[in-house]
This record gives C-alpha cells, structure tokens and sequence, in this order.
C-alpha cells in the first residue's frame, strides 16, 4: 500500500518444477539450537522433495475449516490430513477465527485477499514455485492455477537475497507512525516460514521463541536461511501461532500459556502447511488409475502416461483408420482389425464391417457406405460371368446326387424283393414237412452201398429188429 | 492428553487490530 502499482504484474518469482521423474525421496527433518546475537534459539528446518506432490495448505480441522471460520490446533489439523510433518501456516483474525489472504488448498480457492499487497507463496498445477507479491488476476489464473498457495507477511528472501526492506515498502500499513509494522518486522519472537532452495525442494523453517523475550527477528530469520540455501522465501504467522508437529506429536514450545499459568498450549490457529507422502498427480490418477507411493497404476490395457490421461493403442495406434478409446481401436467405417489396418471382406461394410452389402447378384459394395454404385465394374462383373458356371456347377451337382440317390433306392428295394421271396419259400418248404406226412430218407453206408435188409426190404417184413 | 485451551496471550501482529487494509 506504500508502493503504488500501476502496471499489471507484480513482482514474483516462479521457479520452475523438478523433472517429473525426479523421485520425491522423504523429507528431511532437522533440528538446531542455534546463537542468534547471543541467545540460544531452537527450531527446525524441513525439506521435502517433489513439493507438487509432498506438500500442502490444508483448512483448519479439514476442508470447509475457512468457510465456517474454524481454528484447530496444528495437531488436529495435521492428523486428519496424516501429515508427516505440519506447522502453522497463513495468519487469520484471532477474535473471528477468519482465514486471510489468499487460500488455496490441494487445487480448492477457499479464500481470497482481494488483491491485498502481502508476500505469497504457492505452487502452480505444473509444480511451479511462486513467491511474491500477485495481483487477483494472478491468483485466479486458470490456465495454470495454483494448486496451493497461502499469503504471509514480509517476502523475507527474494532470488537469494534478502528483501526484507523492499517488503516493508510493499506490506507497510498506511500508518506507519503506530510503528506496529517495523516492530513486528524487527522484535525477536517465535518465528515460521516457507520458502524453497535451489533444487526446487520445499523448505519449511520453524524457531522457538516469546515475542520481545526469546526466538529471531525477520532479518536473522532470512539470514539463517540464506546459509541453508533458500531462494525463495515468505514469513508466516509467529509468535503464539508458532508450532512445529512430527508425526502428529507437537515438536516444538509453544509461547502461549495454558489457562494454568505454569504450562505452555499450542494455540489454535487456521490454516496449516503439511508434508505429507507423495500424491500422485491428480490424486485420483485422472480417475483410470490407482496411487501407488505418489505414482499411477494405470488401470485397463490402452491408459498411459503419468496421470493415467493418455489413450495409447500402440505403434500403429490404429492405423489412422480410427480412434484409439479406453476399449482399443474404434475403427473407421470400411476398416476392422486390432490396429484398423484391414478393409472389410468382400460383400461387408461400415463400422466393425458389420453390415452386408445390399447390392444385386452378390456384388460388393463400397466398404466405407456400402454404395453399390461405387467402382462396381470389375469387382461385379466378374462375379456375373461366374455365376452361370457356379449355377451349372451347382445343378450338375445336384442332379448327379439325384441319381446317385434313385439308384441307391432302387437297388434297395430290389434287395428287399428278392430277401422277402426268399424268406416266403423257405416257409413254405417248411410248412409242407411238418404237415403231418412222414417222407422216407434212406440211410446209407459209409462206403456208400446199401444194406443187405435194405435190399431185401421189399420181401422180408417179419424181421422189425434186423436194423 | 488434554493440554487445557491456550490463553493466546503471545500476540505478534504486523497490523493494529482495530485497522483493515484496504484492498487494491
């Protein structure tokens, strides 16, 4: 409000994101009690790799927490959200519990500063780190829109320097004599703020402190920092708010007392910045995949790419005769196959070739329209010189297998004719014996000549017993 | 473990309370 800005974009720095298969290892976690002009101040200093993936502003108690005005502690917020790591994140008004300044939470814009000139720092859905000063337009950018991004106060590194002068001149109050910006710039006090180092990973910083008694001021803050690599980076809220959580366990103390004097609270405070395990991109994988450890178990056969967005049908990806879908090639009318590289059979057309052509004495027809009219005169009257022959073919055929049938049956008949004259005389032959005469069959010797009573037979009839 | 509410007693404010800024 002290340096009036006339022209569109504000000063800011965006700091381009890591390579995407650039593994996002786990966070780093260090803690330090350090000499600041004498006094001894402890805190931590956190890097997460991949912070597209690692790092997010989360609404106190969870989503909705700005709208319906929430404050949570660091640890309830943190533990809905399964933080590894979680401090206090952007400032909010202590009587109402309203969030201020810009929140956006894991691509959700739940609170806007209006274009109010404090220091900012987001990631973009590239994974572009921002920090700076951003006008509402900014903010609001669809193109690439922040996925995270929350509003501090005093932009304390910029481009690996420390700009702690030029942000009293942005952030400054109009009425500066109430000095109540140049102290909190200068007090020593519990102390937060993000910001990012070289390699694009994120970096969280947290000091101990009681305002006017203990903790850093702004510029040893930046200066601390600057020794630890930063580049980029924007002071949060302190003081009381201060508060460190490692694996939902408070980490730090907290300036404020409880209601019992003798002991020290965390506070409640609003939104809260979390370093979590890595999420994939979009987290639900573009809804054609499973998070598996922050990456994209794509689902179904042809679903490819990082985020599980690509449709892939292979090298021949459908032959330019069709388009590839999540079931595979939808080929062209005219075209089938796998790959869409075979034309439709003779006599077929359209989609999948499942229609058959409607076209007079069996002639093909267009295999994209099923136009009988399309280049027919080689393809069709070829089959009309044929057809005669196949139709001689076809009733030679069928009238040699007509005889063959006749011939076959009336030889069965006469076969059955001749058994069934056969079966007749024989029963006859047999009826005729048994009618009751008695036929004589004389016996003869082995050598074949007949007995001597035999050939006296006719004279001796006294003798029965001679045989 | 209940911890007791904290009496928020450890303000460090870059604005006067009473003052909103305005939006530009």
């Amino acid at each position: 409000d002290c340096t009036p800005v006339h022209t569109g974009s504000l000063k800011h720095e965006s700091w381009p994101p890591p390579p995407a298969s650039h593994e996002a290892g786990p966070p780093s976690v260090r803690t330090f009690v350090s000499h600041f002009s004498g006094r001894a101040v402890s805190g931590h200093l956190t890097r997460a790799a991949a912070p597209l993936r690692t790092f997010s502003v989360l609404e106190p108690g969870g989503p909705g927490g700005c709208s319906q005005k929430r404050r949570a502690t660091v640890e309830e917020t943190a533990r809905v959200a399964t933080c590894r790591i979680a401090q206090n994140g952007g400032f909010f008004r202590m009587n109402t519990g309203e969030c201020l300044g810009n929140v956006v939470s894991d691509g959700r814009r739940v609170s806007s500063s209006g274009g109010l000139q404090n220091a900012q720092f987001g990631i973009r859905r590239d994974g572009t780190l921002v920090t700076g000063y951003l006008s509402e337009e900014e903010v609001l950018d669809t193109e690439n829109p922040f996925v995270q991004l929350l509003s501090g106060v005093v932009w304390l590194i910029r481009n690996g320097s420390i700009y702690i002068n030029e942000s009293q001149a942005t952030e400054c109050d109009e009425t500066q004599e109430t000095g109540s910006f140049s102290k909190f710039v200068n007090v020593m006090s519990a102390r937060t703020a993000v910001g990012h180092d070289h390699d694009g990973q994120l970096v969280l910083f947290h000091v101990d402190g009681q305002t006017e008694q203990r903790g850093v001021n702004l510029w040893e803050m930046a200066e601390f920092l600057l020794r630890q690599g930063v580049v980029n980076a924007i002071n949060l809220d302190g003081g009381g708010s201060a508060t460190f959580v490692l694996n939902g366990t408070l980490a730090s103390y907290p300036s404020d007392h409880c209601q019992d004097n003798m002991w020290r609270c965390p506070r409640r405070v609003s939104t809260v910045v979390c370093v979590h395990e890595p999420r994939c991109q979009p987290p639900d994988c573009s809804g054609h995949g499973t998070c598996v450890e922050g990456h994209c178990k794509c689902e179904g056969r042809f679903w490819r790419g990082t985020a599980c967005s690509e449709l892939d049908c292979g090298p021949a990806n459908c032959s330019d005769h069709g388009l590839c879908t999540e079931a595979g090639c939808r080929c062209d009318a005219g075209w089938t196959g796998s790959n869409c590289s075979e034309e439709c059979p003779l006599g077929w057309y359209g989609p999948g070739c499942q229609r058959p052509c409607q076209c007079e004495h069996q002639c093909p027809c267009d295999p994209q329209t099923g136009n009988c009219s399309v280049s027919p005169v080689k393809q069709c009257l070829q089959p009309l010189e044929v057809t005669p022959r196949a139709g001689e073919f076809s009733f030679f055929s069928r009238t040699t297998w007509l005889a063959l049938t006749l011939t076959l049956v009336f030889l069965l008949l006469l076969s059955i004719v001749a058994n069934v004259s056969l079966l007749l005389s024989s029963r006859a032959e047999r009826n005729r014996h048994l009618d009751g005469d008695y036929v004589y069959h004389p016996l003869q010797e082995m050598n074949g000549e007949l007995l001597a009573t035999e050939k006296e037979q006719p004279g001796d009839t006294h003798s029965p017993f001679k045989d | 473990i209940e911890e007791g509410a904290s009496r928020d007693d450890d303000l460090l404010l870059p604005y006067p309370r009473a003052r909103l800024r305005p939006a530009r």
